[in-house]
């Protein structure tokens, strides 16, 4: 079986499924600790209030993240996928049926950590938001050109600490969209909550 | 064929083609931006006097990493793997054909910036060295069991940013010996050079 068709078509009936319900989906990705779900805690706080929101949250282990976004009040699907580095069409397809999709509005994934494999699993959300973070330095868009072309939307996390990681902003951002020209790319510390409202709007919500 | 029996043997063969020659080899591991170059710079910057280095630099793309080595004089094969998410015994032995094995005390390869799997791709080396970074954030240790369980060394690098990050460094280095009670943990401000005599030692070098 061609890996990638049956991956195209296992996003397609996702995407399929989402629209009949009129839910939008986001996949949020990212490496280790870029802060997906300290931007996802962000997003739940500003969006909360105008629309019903449910979370897939997808590690290798442990209930931490799941626990951090349950806490909001919102419905969470926690995903351990026990080893594998990326979740894929078939696993979040399980996980919405867990949910009541015509109880919500919008669905956030919460991908796994890692900058590598999520970007050949598309598992058909209507947009890819990726997180990097300063502290991953400099390099981290030139170096991983799939993932950064993959995706919608990118924000520049923990600008905050761009001074003590001497990381360029400004020259981050051109990297960025060199890479991917029709890229929309904000910055935050996701951590104070600066910049929420900016990644919001870039994603069309 | 049993993917897992493949893999070992591969590995296995590595270290006796090291052996044969009295080469010592590390497998530096970690995610992205963790620190991994900067420490096997600083690493060369100690042990250089005393022994002759070569390095294998796994990345997906660009040559970037391989030239902040070679500058320091010593052998670099640079292997980009166009995508593949970890390094393997197969192709880290094409790079060790790409060396003079007679003429090298220490073979350092720097593995591709990701967490989860090169844990499962053992590629022949003496030691494992984990570099993990307070900026990854409080949890990476406890999310990643695999990878820490099956390090000998691991570093807790940017220890600068601990306070900045609100990461307690002693709890961090608490949960990776929990994780996995054999390992040693040594702390670096890999940036500045600090904490590097530590990782010499730990490795046993
Ligand atoms: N200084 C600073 N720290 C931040 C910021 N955003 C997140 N953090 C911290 O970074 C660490 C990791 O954040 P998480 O939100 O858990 O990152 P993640 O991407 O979800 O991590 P994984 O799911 O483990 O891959 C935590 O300690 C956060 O408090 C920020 O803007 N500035
Ligand atoms: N503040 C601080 N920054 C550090 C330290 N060590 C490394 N850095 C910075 O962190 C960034 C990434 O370091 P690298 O050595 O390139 O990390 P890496 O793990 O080799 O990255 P990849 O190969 O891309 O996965 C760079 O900007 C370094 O200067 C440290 O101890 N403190
Ligand atoms: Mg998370
Ligand atoms: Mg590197
Ligand atoms: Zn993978
Ligand atoms: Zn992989």
């Amino acid at each position: 079986v061609d890996l990638s068709k049956r991956t195209s078509e296992l996003a397609d009936r996702n995407l399929e499924l989402l629209d009949e319900h009129g839910v939008r989906a986001i996949d949020v990705l990212g490496s280790v600790g870029s802060g997906k779900t300290t931007l996802i805690n962000g997003l739940i706080d500003q969006l909360k209030p105008r629309m019903s929101i449910a979370v897939i949250a997808g590690d290798i282990t442990t209930r931490i993240d799941a626990e951090r976004i349950e806490v909001q009040g919102v419905p969470v699907v926690q995903i351990q996928t026990g080893g594998a580095c990326h979740l894929d069409g078939e696993i979040v397809r399980r996980g919405m049926q867990r949910l009541d999709l015509d109880a919500i509005d919008l669905l956030i994934v919460e991908n796994v950590g890692n900058l590598i494999c999520p970007a050949a699993f598309p598992i058909g959300a209507h947009k890819r938001l990726l997180v990097l973070s300063v502290t991953e330095g400099p390099y981290m868009a030139v170096k991983h050109p799939i993932m950064v072309r993959q995706a919608d939307v990118a924000v520049i996390n923990k600008i905050d600490l761009a001074e003590a990681m001497r990381v360029d902003v400004d020259r981050l951002m051109a990297d960025v969209r060199q890479v991917n020209p029709e890229i929309e790319v904000v910055t935050t510390v996701a951590r104070d909550g600066e910049g929420i409202a900016d990644v919001v709007a870039a994603l069309g919500l």
